[in-house]
């Protein structure tokens, strides 16, 4: 573990009550490297360093603190100040319905998180949502919706006979304020942040239905290209919060720091399984001793 | 370095941020800076093209030596006697397995092969429905039961349905799994048990998927997935994207995987054999 790693880099420390410029440069070459091998971002390595030194240079070591606990304890309060507060509930207004768009790259987890998403909000913030699929290219993307939604027990627009997301998602509004449905939950097709047609595509969408939340949904596996893929999708489609998937995994999560960094919107879930219950609220301590490893 | 001739204190740091960026991991990243740091020192290297090029080709070596240690299992080289040749596609969740077989089965049928694919994945929503339509586009038969059917039985069943019409290549298809479940890792070894009983030495190529944006748990996920099943090789999807797909040099050069296939995109021919030397000057790019 760093800490360990960490007591054996600064070891000679022993008996010194304050942390010194050469023992901090010994200790951030240990967390640069616990954090590249935990995905973070290079780039956002090196900014956290510069403040972690910052921050560290001078201090007190901790009664009943080793010199490399200190430098953990400082590293970890820097981490979950960085990965922000618990916000996990979504913005809505008076207006019927509110409409959320769940975006990003392919196979992240979008289509299944928009299941969990609005179980979710059924039980803890009492909406009553429409599930729309406008993915209409990727081979039976909306069949995959229509079972989701059958078996959580929500109804799932159908849009058969329309191939365009912006007439589905027309129809679909449409069909909230018939029905009194408050919710429509937009869950679209994966695609790469460098494809321009399909970026055109989201910011049309969100055009059309001005959506009060628009939710990046990225994989906690990612690795360097966190930070290209979030900050694309941050100013070209412009991301109101985060969903980190597949934490039920092993990856360290160093992705969840990277995005959080670039675009300083907030993870608001995690997703920690396949089931539809499988979303938790996003705690950002967990995520820090996670990604420190 | 766009530019630059000669070599200076920032080289080698520019250098190390583009393979540290391309997700290639701090150990093997380090190893190869520390190497040509070396010659640097000792003046045999000093022209920026010259680095470059040396370290293109450490990190071809690493990807060779990966493909030689392990043979070629490959469709195109299939002997007359194994039939039907069993390929079992597996990987964790969204990285492109079912999407890869579609490519696969349309790619090994245009080489001549008649290609069954079966749909061992009885988990996820619609996961049938969804490579019934890549059978029917690449014109092949789709072996499947309803969802919530063990996984195994379906594979006995392609098995025999492949022996009895003769079928020289049956493609597996799996559920995603992360493999740090334990159950769902013994259910993976289960299937290639059910292979190895039905046919001898299947299956013959077990394809590991990884998506390119995957960091450094892609160590783990072909460490666990190698206990459980015969790994032969990789497939590196959605190099498309920005993603370099690194975790795969780091990947040859502890586990001595060879890359097999890439997929650059969603269509049926959005599938290429891999190319040491092009994906090399791609990490550069
Ligand atoms: N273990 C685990 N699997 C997940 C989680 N979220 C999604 N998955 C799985 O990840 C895979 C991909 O999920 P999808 O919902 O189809 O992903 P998507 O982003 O809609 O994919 P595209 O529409 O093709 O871009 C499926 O096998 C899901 O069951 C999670 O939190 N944990
Ligand atoms: N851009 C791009 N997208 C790809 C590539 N390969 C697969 N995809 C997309 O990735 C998403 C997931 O693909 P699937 O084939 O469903 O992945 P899977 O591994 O079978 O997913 P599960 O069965 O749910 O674990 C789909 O949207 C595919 O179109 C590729 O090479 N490039
Ligand atoms: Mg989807
Ligand atoms: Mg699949």
């Amino acid at each position: 573990a760093l800490s360990d790693k960490l007591k054996k880099v600064l070891k000679d420390l022993r008996g010194e009550s304050r942390l010194t410029p050469e023992h901090l440069e010994l200790a951030m070459r240990e967390i640069r490297i616990a954090l590249l091998e935990a995905d973070v971002n290079f780039k956002v390595v090196k900014n956290f360093i510069e403040r972690v030194k910052t921050k560290a240079v001078g201090a007190d070591v901790m009664e009943g603190l080793n010199p490399g606990q200190q430098v953990v304890k400082i590293v970890n309060d820097e981490l979950v100040e960085m990965l922000g507060g618990t916000s996990s509930r979504l913005l809505f207004t008076s207006k019927r319905p509110n409409s959320v768009m769940i975006v990003g790259l392919q196979g992240s987890g979008k289509t299944t998180s928009t299941g969990k998403l609005s179980k979710w909000l059924k039980e803890n913030q009492n909406r009553t949502p429409l599930l729309l699929s406008v993915d209409v290219y990727r081979p039976a993307a909306r069949d995959q919706l229509a079972v989701i939604g059958k078996a959580i027990g929500i109804p799932v627009f159908d849009g058969s006979g329309l191939n365009d997301p912006l007439e589905l998602c027309r129809a679909a509004r449409k069909h909230c304020e018939q029905l009194g449905f408050d919710t429509l939950m937009i869950d679209t097709a994966g695609r790469l942040h460098i494809d321009d047609a399909l970026m055109d595509e989201l910011r049309n969408i969100k055009a059309e239905m001005q959506p009060t939340e628009t939710l990046f949904v990225a994989d906690a596996m990612t690795g360097q290209d966190a930070v290209k893929s979030a900050t694309e999708f941050h100013n070209q489609v412009g991301i109101t919060g985060v969903i980190l998937t597949k934490m039920d995994g092993d990856a360290r999560g160093g992705a969840a720091l990277s995005i959080k960094e670039v675009i300083g919107q907030p993870i608001k879930f995690v997703g920690v399984g396949e089931k539809y219950d499988a979303l938790d609220p996003f705690y950002p301590d967990r995520i820090a001793s996670r990604i420190l490893g | 370095f766009k530019g630059k001739k000669q070599i200076d204190a920032d080289t080698l740091d520019q250098l190390e941020e583009i393979l540290i960026g391309a997700d290639i991991g701090v150990q093997t990243t380090m190893t190869i800076i520390e190497d040509v740091r070396k010659q640097v020192d000792r003046q045999t290297l000093k022209e920026v093209d010259e680095l470059k090029h040396v370290i293109k080709q450490h990190l071809i070596d690493i990807l060779e030596k990966a493909t030689r240690s392990r043979g070629i299992a490959s469709e195109t080289a299939i002997p007359d006697d194994v039939q039907p040749y069993v390929m079992m596609v597996v990987g964790v969740n969204g990285v492109g397995k079912t999407t890869t077989i579609g490519k696969l089965a349309q790619r090994i049928k245009a080489e001549g092969n008649s290609v069954v694919i079966c749909a061992a994945d009885t988990f996820r929503a619609a996961a049938a429905d969804q490579l019934a339509i890549w059978a029917e586009r690449a014109d092949v038969p789709l072996i499947q039961q309803k969802q919530g059917t063990d996984p195994a039985a379906v594979l006995f069943d392609s098995l025999k349905a492949a022996k009895s019409r003769n079928a020289d290549v049956l493609i597996v298809d799996t559920a995603g799994r992360l493999h740090n479940k334990q159950n769902l890792m013994a259910e993976l070894e289960k299937m290639k048990r059910v292979a190895q009983k039905e046919v001898p030495q299947a299956p013959h190529e077990v394809l590991l998927v990884v998506d390119a944006v995957t960091g450094q748990n892609g160590l783990s996920q072909a460490r666990e997935f190698m206990k459980a099943a015969p790994v032969t090789g990789l497939v590196l999807t959605k190099l498309d994207g920005t993603a370099k797909g690194g975790i795969a040099v780091a990947i040859a050069k502890e586990l001595n995987l060879p890359i097999r296939y890439c997929g650059v995109g969603e269509k049926a021919e959005d599938l290429i054999v891999f190319d040491p030397q092009a994906y090399v000057d791609g990490l550069f790019e």
